[in-house]
């Protein structure tokens, strides 16, 4: 049981910095778990923290929306790099993120799917949709019977159409 | 592996059936505010073997299309998610329904106990005790922000 | 003490449905809220309710991220014609806004802007900021001797420019 | 009435003293992320009299610039608004400064007790105990989840 969870650990905390760093694309970012009691760390916690491209090193609650948003990424993908799933799914993940940062994790993401892992996203971003291999449509359509709202899909397969801004910016299908 | 097609019957603002996919190595969900993007996600979570609070109901039975508003489409409700193994080629499709307020478990259209449902899908990687893959909406922060013991114990649950 | 809460109460339940709708730019949209005692509406609960626009009415926690958003401005503005602060300070509120609802929202905000109140916003989106009258662009500056990131601050008055699209879509100064 | 101009001295991020405005009926506040943008809310709220747990520190002297990396700029920090009555023309300045660990509170210059200058901001509708106006970070949509009671109490404060 102790040498299980000192493998998940250990593989987890070597993989973090490399992960946020490429995610941030920037060498100067940092990222660090370290057990708050180092002989025996299941029996305390914890703690994760990250030096944000540019700045010093400070407790995590200092960090803005936007920085918080890609330690979550670094600590998830690192973390799918000791168990993979086969799968991710992630909801508006880049609600808070600002345009530089939405496309330094779609192009992570980009790097990541044709390799070790499927990525299915929610986002109402073109910056971050128009860079996927296919949509999933999703559009209201009025049920005559019930006076019920109700979702329809269409699917586009874009594996063939050149990585472009695909759709106006209201990007709705 | 992975996920290759999705069909959804009556399940929440779906009505009838709907075959949904088949899903590329990157797939982008879309669609206006209101428009089902994050019930396409609880049908995923749902197969997968997730439990009604983590699907923004209170009831199973409140998943099936129409009866939040007392109008359901129908008794039941059915999600199946077909797995690819795009080395061999073969596939597994994994379905669970909900009759009344129970649920059901197939494993390509054979029915089987839950215990066996959530060991096939451990077998491609899919535990569902800790969930590392599922990101609900507005909850991408709090992954940064667990407290220390929080996360000792979730390194406890992935080993 | 209960005549003054029952005329906030009141003011406010008046509002709310008005409110909703032009905020939704739909008729069919309504808003209301309820007593769980009609008496004494001061010793139990007050229920929220929203009919989103071509829906059905459904309990609030059925609504999705972007319904709950345009929910909540609708009794913040409520709550606000009854007690008007001079000015809202509202932080990244248009995160979970898809585009058609991001131009009701500001829709909104434009034409109460010029006769009742102060709009103070702070967002990513250029769909949303590029109708203010003023932009406060922050941007990070390397402090030398620190080798701290701080804050420098530029305004620029834009009362004289006509409403139209004013950056590059990734609007950052 | 309205805000015209914000003067924040080593609050946050800004350091040194920085003038931000004038603010128009509409004004929107950009850039990148990380750059400062809810500190300057933060500003806002801390000069109207907010507490140190909603200015997301643990202390009042942790809004120092510098002061969480252990490298404050000053003793000191200080933000002052100066508000405007558009149809008289008449300007009121208030400003709040944190030596050490204690707050201390001016209007138009003169140091007065908390008392004073929450009597004065309630006169030109700015209640801070019940906070109508001001929206953080991530928390809109926990306007309408309330659940029933809370909305009462709201109410309450609010009459
Ligand atoms: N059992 C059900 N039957 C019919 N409709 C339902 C059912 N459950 C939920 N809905 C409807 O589905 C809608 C919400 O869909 P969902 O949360 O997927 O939206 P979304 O596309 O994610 O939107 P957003 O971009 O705002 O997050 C609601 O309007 C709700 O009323
Ligand atoms: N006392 C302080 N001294 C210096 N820097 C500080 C201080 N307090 C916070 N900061 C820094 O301010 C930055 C956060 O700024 P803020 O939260 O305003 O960003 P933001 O512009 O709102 O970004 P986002 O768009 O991601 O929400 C952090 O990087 C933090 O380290
Ligand atoms: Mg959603
Ligand atoms: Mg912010």
């Amino acid at each position: 049981r102790f040498e299980r969870f000192m493998r998940c650990f250990e593989h987890v905390s070597n993989k973090i910095d490399e992960i946020y760093k490429s995610l941030a694309r920037n060498q100067s970012a940092q990222a660090f778990l370290g057990p708050e009691n180092a002989e025996e760390p299941y029996l305390e916690g914890i703690s994760y923290n990250c030096v944000a491209p540019g700045k010093r090193f400070r407790p995590m609650d200092n960090l803005s929306g936007g920085e918080k948003t890609v330690a979550a990424l670094a600590l998830l993908f690192a973390i799918h790099s000791f168990q993979p799933a086969p799968f991710f799914v992630l909801d508006e993940i880049d609600a808070a993120l600002d345009n530089t940062n939405i496309s330094k994790v779609v192009g992570y993401i980009c790097e990541q799917a044709k390799s070790n892992f499927q990525m299915i996203v929610i986002s109402l971003k073109e910056e971050f949709f128009s860079h996927a291999d296919a949509l999933v449509g999703i559009y209201p359509d009025l049920e005559v019977t019930e006076g019920m709202v109700g979702s329809q899909v269409v699917t586009l397969d874009l594996s063939n159409v050149p990585d472009t801004h695909l759709m106006p910016s209201d990007g709705v299908v | 592996g992975r996920l290759k097609v999705l069909e959804v019957v009556n399940f929440k603002s779906y009505k009838g059936r709907q075959v949904v996919g088949p899903f590329k190595n990157f797939t982008a969900i879309i669609g206006p505010n209101g428009s089902g993007k994050s019930n396409l996600m609880d049908a995923i979570s749902f197969v997968l073997g997730e439990r009604a609070s983590n699907l923004r109901v209170k009831r199973l039975s409140d998943l099936i299309h129409g009866a939040p508003v007392g109008k359901p489409a129908s008794n039941k409700c059915e999600v199946s998610a077909v797995y690819e193994d795009p080395d061999t080629g073969d596939e597994i499709r994994f379905s669970r329904s909900v009759i009344g307020n129970t649920s059901e478990y197939r494993i390509n259209g054979r029915v089987v106990k839950v215990e066996e449902y959530s060991t096939a899908l451990e077998k491609i990687g899919i535990l569902m005790k800790s969930k590392n893959f599922l990101v609900y909406q507005g909850q991408v922060e709090n992954i940064a922000m667990k407290n220390a013991k929080e996360r000792t114990a979730m390194f406890e649950e992935m080993s």
